[in-house]
């Protein structure tokens, strides 16, 4: 464990917590895409069945635990608890077309053809495309509430930290995980966009709301 | 031959 891997985490459990407990303060999830929500659950329990398997150390299976109950605590917010105030008209984003090729590169390419390790390779790629159907909202709606900028913020910095986490492991541990690394990758790229609109418009205590 | 490898990330 480096530091970089130990922030990387924190600030995707930030991330996680700052969209529940915008959610629970506003009592509402207008903003936020149910879809994306949704996506990071299904990532996660996909992901983490070798908790049933693996032991690895307490702190990895206490934060597999809490990333996969604070992510359905989320899926159930928006659909059940608070489902009046959720923006479907605006997330439209068909997810279909991101868990069906997922799903048949995680059957073509993966590290090993058995079942936990197909599940484990679907949520990888699954992760690195789930915040599009967010992303694509925002694009529709031409903006974001601060706190939900603040959110997709933290789950980039995760997503950069991890790079470096990576880059820092093959240097001094000669660790690497190419299908990790590539759709790492790709899932920060995503990001870059939106990164420079956080600190040319958010940071400076603008609102982040995209040119008509 | 690859072996499948533990995960410790996240």
């Amino acid at each position: 464990m480096n530091v970089f891997r130990l922030i990387g985490d924190l600030s995707h459990l930030l991330a996680i917590l700052i969209l529940l407990w915008k959610i629970w303060k506003t009592r509402s999830c207008s903003g936020i895409s149910g879809k994306s929500q949704f996506l990071f659950a299904l990532v996660f329990t996909t992901r983490y069945l070798d908790l049933f398997t693996n032991f690895i150390s307490p702190y990895n299976t206490f934060m597999k635990i809490v990333y996969i109950v604070c992510s359905c605590v989320t899926v159930y917010f928006i659909y059940v608890k608070f489902k009046a105030t959720y923006d479907s008209n605006h997330d439209t984003f068909r997810v279909e077309f991101l868990v069906v090729p997922v799903g048949g590169l995680a059957f073509l390419v993966n590290h090993d053809f058995t079942p936990l390790e197909i599940l484990w390779t679907f949520s990888i790629y699954l992760e690195s495309v789930a915040i599009l159907p967010q992303l694509f909202m925002i694009s529709k709606t031409g903006e974001a509430e601060t706190i939900t900028s603040h959110y997709l913020f933290a789950l980039g910095a995760y997503r950069a930290l991890y790079i470096v986490n990576w880059v820092y492991r093959y240097y001094f541990e000669g660790f690497f995980d190419l299908i990790a690394i590539v759709a790492g990758c790709v899932q920060t790229i995503l990001y870059c966009d939106f990164f420079y609109l956080y600190i040319t418009k958010v940071l400076q205590g603008k609102k982040l709301s995209l040119p008509a | 031959d690859e072996e499948t490898q533990a995960k410790d990330e996240l």
